[in-house]
């Protein structure tokens, strides 16, 4: 088969319009970095499994990506995690939910696939699967960056200026009104900014 | 949201789909990236899929596993399939983002109905594309 690789990354409230040379030179960087961890793997004759594993890494080990290092807050200041991945050949699928420890969340997800007969583990006794299975477990703080905290910030304020403005009761988003979106979302009451 | 799909020597076909989810998000919400069948799913007979959006849109039109079977039960291509799906089918519903989608023939497809999508790819020649949309 000719082997190919696809990828998608993104990070939230960063779009071409708002996006510097800089940060858009960074993006491209890291982007081409998981393209190349992952076909160096199907080159030399691996898995896919493998080469997905090894793409996605790179971009959750990345502060750029909201996934892994660089995940968005939630509205209780912590770093929730989700994962999955799925094998064509076999039909065999994992995931996991809520993860706070687990460094590389697609690599639980992918155990979860391969050493469990479950196909989705969540929050603690995900975790706890996790270390079993002998994954990298990190203090919750190494998921922090300023930008994504700072993001969250903005989005409490704004929740509470409205809140201060009006005495209507928050109104349910309008995706159509609420302009143009990201792959990631911040999300508040009335609002949503991509 | 970050993902992959890839096809290796063998033609088999794998997907992988990783989140931080959406800030400000509170009561253990998930979205569709760990759902299978939502925002991942792969099948070596139909193609491999990645999704990236609202989430809650993509688990209530089962976004991922609709791909394939357009593919499997009505012979669409995985562009056409992928194509329907994501410009026509979420749209009608209001629900924004993209998926990336690969067949075992090693054909792709990006699409995408919102700000942000960032991709990248690369074939059996090596050279390396990655793109920023909008």
């Amino acid at each position: 088969s000719d082997i190919t690789l696809v990828i998608h990354g993104g990070a939230g409230t960063i779009t071409r319009k708002n996006m510097t040379p800089e940060k858009e030179k960074a993006y491209r960087a890291a982007l081409e970095q998981a393209l190349k961890a992952g076909y160096a793997v199907l080159q030399k004759g691996g898995a896919s499994l493998d080469a997905v594993e090894e793409a996605i890494h790179v971009m959750e080990d990345s502060p750029l990506f909201n996934a892994g290092k660089g995940a968005v807050f939630t509205h209780e200041g912590k770093n929730e995690l989700d994962a999955a991945m799925m094998d064509g050949k076999t039909g065999k699928a994992g995931a996991v939910a809520g993860v706070t420890t687990i460094r590389n969340p697609i690599s639980a997800a992918r155990a979860v696939m391969e050493k469990s007969q479950h196909v989705m583990l969540i929050g603690k006794g995900a975790e706890v699967f996790a270390k079993e299975k002998g994954l990298e477990i990190v203090d919750p703080g190494y998921f922090y960056t300023e930008s994504r905290w700072n993001a969250l910030q903005k989005a409490i304020e704004q929740e509470k200026v409205e809140l201060d403005h009006s005495e209507e009761k928050p109104k349910k988003p309008d995706m159509k009104k609420a302009g143009s979106r990201a792959d990631d979302l911040i999300f508040t009451e009335g609002k949503k900014f991509g | 949201t970050v993902g992959c799909v890839a096809l290796d020597r063998n033609g088999n076909l794998a997907a992988g789909t990783s989140t931080g989810g959406m800030t400000n998000k509170r009561y253990g919400r998930v979205g569709d990236a760990p759902i299978i069948g939502a925002g991942t799913y792969a099948d070596n007979a139909t193609c491999a899929v990645s999704a990236t959006g609202h989430g809650e849109y993509f688990i209530r039109s089962v976004v991922a596993y609709d791909i394939a079977a357009l593919m499997k039960y009505k012979g669409l291509s995985v562009a056409d399939a992928a194509k329907e799906v994501v410009l026509k089918k979420l749209v009608e519903k209001g629900g924004e983002g993209g998926v990336i989608a690969l067949d075992a023939k090693g054909n792709l497809a990006m699409p995408f109905n919102s700000e942000g999508m960032y991709r990248g790819y690369v074939k059996s020649d090596g050279k390396i594309v990655v793109e920023i949309y909008k």
